[in-house]
């Protein structure tokens, strides 16, 4: 049976749609995917990818969820013409936390890092004081892709300013 | 000089949030 061998994102947040890249051992093109249970979700397109690793071809799904979906884990099957995928996981969580007003407070070029600060809601309030920031910086060469653990200053519970600090690349 | 920088965040249950974009102008 053929596998998905690899997908990111896994997360599909309410009300919007979202692109997945997935990743299959064949050079066919996918002819459909399935989510269960299905009710507010919907594979909307699904784009062949030109971007061929080895024996595995990258492939884009578009899968929109209503805002009214339930949260929770769902299963995606590709549907191939040699047969059908083994079912991988995928979830709908129940929130997602939110960022705005990225602002770059320090960057001087004879420094090690840059200090970047933006503000932070998470109606849960579990992004905690040091919250994993991922960053991916690019200036001339290859981009530099990594995470970092962000400082929180709370404004109020469930909102609050992150400070950053980035390497310089 | 000038570099893209994209920033998000993940909470504790490994939830990520929106993807933000800048360019930052070193000095």
């Amino acid at each position: 049976q053929l596998r998905i061998e690899g997908f990111f994102p896994r997360q599909l947040p309410l009300g919007q749609a979202t692109v997945i890249n997935v990743a299959v051992p064949s050079r066919d093109a996918i002819q459909g995917a399935e989510i269960s249970p299905s009710p507010g979700v919907k594979v909307s397109g699904i784009k062949l990818g030109q971007n061929i690793q080895g024996a595995l071809t990258w492939s884009e799904l578009t899968i929109d969820v209503a805002n009214d979906a339930a949260p929770g884990d769902r299963t995606l099957v590709l549907l191939m013409p040699m047969g059908r995928t083994a079912p991988v996981t995928i979830m709908i969580p129940s929130h997602v936390p939110r960022i705005s007003e990225l602002r770059i407070l320090s960057a001087q070029s004879n420094q090690p890092t840059l200090e970047a600060q933006f503000a932070a809601v998470d109606r849960s309030a579990d992004l905690g004081d040091s919250p994993y920031v991922w960053f991916m910086i690019g200036c001339d060469g290859e981009p530099i892709v990594g995470v970092i653990n962000g400082k929180v200053s709370a404004r109020d519970k469930g909102n609050g300013v992150v400070h950053a600090i980035v390497p310089n690349p | 000089g000038k570099c893209d920088l994209q920033v998000r965040v993940s909470d504790s249950g490994g939830i990520d949030s929106n993807t933000l974009k800048t360019i930052v102008d070193f000095k």
